[in-house]
């Protein structure tokens, strides 16, 4: 009813979820018949964990049913939905069936108010419960965007305390016809509510009355759910649309009369609040793994809450691959499942799955396969490794056979030669004895010279001798 | 007749149906 808010930040509670994942599935009802004045109030309170995973807002009849302006029973709504517990959820307008304010059912924008300043409640994809007034912005936004949200009517509890006043003056418009929405606050009738207590649980009252003549007004439930630990709470539709649904089957006693006023009908709303069994976020696992009592069971390299991250192990393929489904991709020139060998000698590519192609069956680069590397040992041709016998690299056979033949002969010379140097010296030698010899000179012409003296010395005349 | 659509006899309504003015 009230002034659109489009930017900006507006008074709201944020809960974070817990950091210690909670245990899924947890889910308490608690029936009551309480005294409030003096009257005796049926009713219901629902506890859930694990909001994220086990709370949703559906739509009238299934998905598409707000744009369709659908209307339908809490039971017929939850028929297809498997809801444990269910509610009516948001306001609104009973002659079109258009769903009034911001609703958001499992991660799809239903709609938008535009801003309009009524009470919300949502939760956001981290898990964070939002409680209290948006604008639009807000409403809309993507970094952390809401996946479950609606819209309800006076924020009845803030962060631990009673919220109606300053409700009222945030979302009546005191121009109107004035007590409306006094007497809408103060009237006694059938009431739900959703919140959340301290520990981070999903709260959904539920009481039953009639308008004016059963039931409890709007003090009354924050006060009992003060009581009951809830930390944030807003209001809902109440009246003929408040219903309980548990395990599908109606569990409440609806203020509506049938076409026969004897009997008592449930009302055709449009909104849903649902707690179910825990869902894996996101429901499917990225397409990466199995649901299984609200977690994901990952496969293949995928890993996280929701099989969203890949995971190669704490080498993450060595820096030199990529981390993929299917494990890691190698890089060109490494092998192994963690990329942290390198290609044996003659292959190549990433994987080394194909042999080189080099002449002579060479090595190659093991990332690039070129067969003109260096660094590498030179890679002969097997025929030219070993010499065969009989062929000479330089020479023919005959050169070598006559070259062979000519040094012996020099050599044999050489022997000769020194052999009878060698000789002549050794008879030389046996006529040298002393410091000199004495060698007389012979007359070609047989005269014997007249003079022939020994020398001194000791040089003795070796003809004498 | 004792089943079905409900009569929507019991209206609780926060703001008044026939609006003067529209949301500002």
């Amino acid at each position: 009813d009230c002034t659109r808010v489009r930017a900006g930040s507006r008074e709201h509670e944020s809960w974070a979820p817990p950091l210690a994942t909670p245990v899924a599935g947890g889910l308490a009802v608690r029936t009551f018949v309480s005294h409030f004045g003096e009257r005796a109030v049926a009713g219901h309170l629902t506890r859930a964990a694990a909001p994220l995973r086990a709370f949703s807002v559906l739509e009238p009849g299934g998905p598409g049913g707000c744009a369709a302006r659908r209307r339908a029973t809490v039971e017929e709504t939850v028929r297809a939905a498997g809801c444990r517990v269910a509610q009516n959820g948001g306001f609104f307008r009973m002659d079109t069936g258009e769903c009034l304010g911001n609703v958001v059912s499992d991660q799809r924008r239903v709609s938008s108010s535009g801003g309009l300043q009524n009470a919300q409640f949502g939760i956001r994809r981290d898990g964070t419960l939002v409680t209290g007034y948006l604008s639009e912005e807000e409403v809309l936004d993507t970094e952390n965007p809401f996946v479950q949200l609606l819209s309800g009517v006076v924020w009845l509890i803030r962060n631990g305390s009673i919220y109606i006043n300053e409700s009222q003056a945030t979302e009546c418009d005191e121009t109107q016809e004035t007590g409306s929405f006094s007497k809408f606050v103060n009237v006694i009738s059938a009431r739900t509510a959703v919140g959340h207590d301290r520990k981070g649980q999903l709260v959904l009252f539920h009481a039953d009355g009639q308008t004016e003549q059963r039931g409890i007004n709007l003090w009354e439930m924050a006060e009992f759910l003060l009581k009951q630990d809830v930390v944030n709470a807003i209001n809902l539709d109440g009246g003929g649309s408040a219903t309980f649904v548990h395990n599908g089957t109606l569990a409440s006693y609806p203020s509506d009369h049938c076409q026969d006023n004897m009997w008592r009908c449930p009302r055709r709303v449009t909104t849903v609040v649902c707690v179910h069994e825990p869902r894996c976020q996101p429901p499917d696992c990225h397409g990466h793994g199995t649901c299984v009592e609200g977690r994901c069971h990952c496969t293949g390299s995928f890993t996280g809450p929701g099989c969203g991250e890949l995971d190669c192990g704490p080498a993450n393929c060595s820096h030199h691959g990529l981390c993929m489904e299917t494990g890691c991709h190698c890089d060109a020139g490494w092998t192994g499942p963690n990329c942290s060998e390198e290609c044996a000698l003659g292959w190549h590519r990433p994987g080394c799955q194909r042999p080189c192609e080099c002449e002579h069956q060479c090595p190659c680069d093991p990332q690039t396969g070129n067969c003109s590397i260096s660094g590498v040992k030179l890679c002969l041709q097997p025929s030219e490794a070993t010499l065969r016998t009989g062929e000479l690299s330089f020479f023919t056979g005959t050169t070598w056979l006559a070259l062979t033949l000519a040094l012996v002969f020099l050599l044999l010379i050489s022997t000769a030669a020194n052999l009878s140097l060698l000789l002549s010296r050794v008879e030389r030698n046996r006529h040298l004895d002393g410091d000199y010899a004495y060698h007389p000179l012979q007359e070609l012409n047989s005269e014997v010279p007249a003079a022939e003296k020994e020398q001194p010395g000791g040089a003795h005349n070796p003809f004498k001798d | 007749l004792g089943s079905g659509a409900s009569r929507d006899d019991d209206l609780l309504l926060p703001y008044p149906r026939a609006r003067a003015r529209r949301p500002r």
